[in-house]
């Protein structure tokens, strides 16, 4: 199962829509600080059924649609798209190819979407269940992590095993 | 649910040993031990650590660099368990020498036939040991664009 | 006690907003605000920080480098209070861009008639940027040792 | 005030007896991991009269004694001295030349002394009072320091504001 494109637009700092090609082994993501980085991991953490705001660091799950700026009014509706080649069926689905869609609008209504239709968000999470991605996984890595696995902070060793197992 | 815990404990715990030694030295010991053996599902899995010939009495006394490979050994013998198709770091290399750098990189490379890596990173020697990279501006101030950069561009 | 804190306080405020500025962009807006200007003593002192034309709606939103940044303001805001005598920076340019390494490296220099600093650092910019250089090594496993180095040996 | 001096032995990593001469200016202090770079800063939080194992990455204070690798033996004291020009006479002491030293022997026994002659840690602490440098000072710089400014952990704003002011 290979990334093949990642569509952002409303979410965080992308007030335009943004879209990423992926291709074969190790690709970087480089940038001068703040400029939006982090922000696309966040994408793929968010449309892969994140919930947790913290792990985000947002107050709460609104403050992900991009906010405007002093020239730019603020979004009404965050969307982000992940789209995945299926070809060796990693994936539960018949699908070949898996697009994976989480919507957010400003009054609080939310939409999941699968290959473009509708679904809830356990549709997506069991999607990825036992595949390594996922909110939980060991696949997203930062700095903050390094500390939680040398500190064992909340188990935080356990859970990685559990999810791996 | 003990057996397949047991299994893969074993499992990750041979991992480990192999990774860590890629990451420091050879001859370098480390472990993995599960404090209470007769309760695998429950006891706490500690982490032994000892590059270069150190004995330090806890990982807490490690410095950054040597935690961040260490962690580093960790994840990857759990991937090594089961393979996720794509792999995220981000700035995971910023405590580390070029030294460390360049062995960070290379294991990165080796996994890189089964799995994507995504790799966001401010050190050049990182950057130039990738395949492809795309840069993020904000040249309207505060909206984000990404674009392909040309690798003779970034080593400039 | 209470006027003591007030004063300190406004002192530390005006401090922020021009470091802040320095490190960021001229017109870059920011603030240090107490919760309850009536219980200055027992009131949380909240950091209002706004790069480059950004509403973040909380510091929590910044990016990595822009929080180093915005502590690092903050720290000197408190440094011009009372200027210590001198002052250690431990790996703190890591999460930084160069262009943001070359802005923090200008500001310990511009206070550095003033204090002694020591900076730990990885970071070619940063080492090549101080004045006296000591490299700290391990020949002998586990045991460390100091020497003055050149720094044309460095740059090599 | 200025640093002139630093000598360890004993502590941590330093097995053998090192000395870093301080000149003005800023001092850069390098090398590969884990080769002692921090270990040189905790020996100065220790000397100033740190009491947090926390702070000094231990779980307790007899762990800071050089403890031996595999071709040398453990060893029984860690001692550091810290060595000031007091001119201006910041430091409220007759002395021009000040020297902060402090002990630990690993049955337990501890030993403060100012410019050789024995004290207690309170003389040591009392000292530093009121200079900005000290245990809990704004003047020790980390990334972890960065983090708890920011969530503003356990009221870190305030504390550092009440030791400037
Ligand atoms: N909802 C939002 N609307 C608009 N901008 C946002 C929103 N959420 C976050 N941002 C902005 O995104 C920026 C942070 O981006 P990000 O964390 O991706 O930076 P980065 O490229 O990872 O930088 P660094 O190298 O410092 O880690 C912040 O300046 C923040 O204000
Ligand atoms: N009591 C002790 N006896 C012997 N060695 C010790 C002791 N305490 C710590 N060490 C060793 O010191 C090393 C860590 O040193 P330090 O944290 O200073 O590294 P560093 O130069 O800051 O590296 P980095 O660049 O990764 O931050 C560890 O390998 C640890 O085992
Ligand atoms: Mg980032
Ligand atoms: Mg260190």
């Amino acid at each position: 199962m290979q990334l093949t494109r990642l569509e952002i637009k409303g979410f965080k700092s992308f007030g335009d829509k943004v879209t990423i090609n992926f291709n074969e082994g190790v690709t970087a993501i480089v940038g001068p600080n703040g400029c939006g980085k982090s922000n696309i991991i966040d994408a793929m953490r968010w449309v892969l059924g994140e919930q947790s705001t913290k792990a985000l660091r947002s107050e709460k799950m609104e403050n992900i649609i991009f906010n405007g700026t002093k020239n730019r009014k603020q979004a009404q509706l965050a969307e982000v798209s992940l789209s995945f080649d299926n070809t060796k069926n990693i994936l539960p689905t018949a699908y070949s190819q898996v697009t994976v869609t989480r919507k957010l609008y400003r009054n609080g209504d939310s939409e999941y979407r699968l290959n473009d239709v509708q679904c809830r968000l356990k549709d997506i999470t069991d999607l990825f269940l036992d595949t390594g991605i996922g909110s939980d996984s060991y696949s997203i890595i930062e700095l903050k992590m390094v500390d939680e696995i040398i500190t064992n902070k909340e188990h935080s060793r356990r859970s990685l095993f559990e999810e791996a197992s | 649910a003990k057996d397949k815990f047991m299994e893969a404990f074993t499992q990750a715990r041979s991992h480990f040993i192999v990774v860590f030694r890629s990451l420091f030295n050879e001859e370098d010991s480390c472990d993995l031990i599960l404090s209470d053996v007769n309760n695998p599902l429950e006891a706490d899995i500690d982490i032994v650590a000892r590059p270069k010939g150190k004995r330090p009495l806890s990982i807490n006394q490690l410095s950054g660099g040597e935690k961040t490979l260490t962690a580093t050994a960790l994840l990857f013998s759990l991937y090594l368990l089961k393979p996720a198709p794509f792999c995220i770091f981000d700035e995971v290399d910023a405590p580390l020498d070029d030294t460390n750098i360049d062995k960070f990189n290379n294991i990165i490379r080796k996994f890189s036939d089964q799995s994507q890596f995504i790799i966001v990173s401010h050190n050049k020697r990182t950057i130039a040991s990738t395949d492809i990279i795309y840069g993020v501006t904000m040249v309207e101030q505060g909206v984000s664009r990404v674009v392909a950069v040309d690798l003779r561009e970034v080593a400039a």
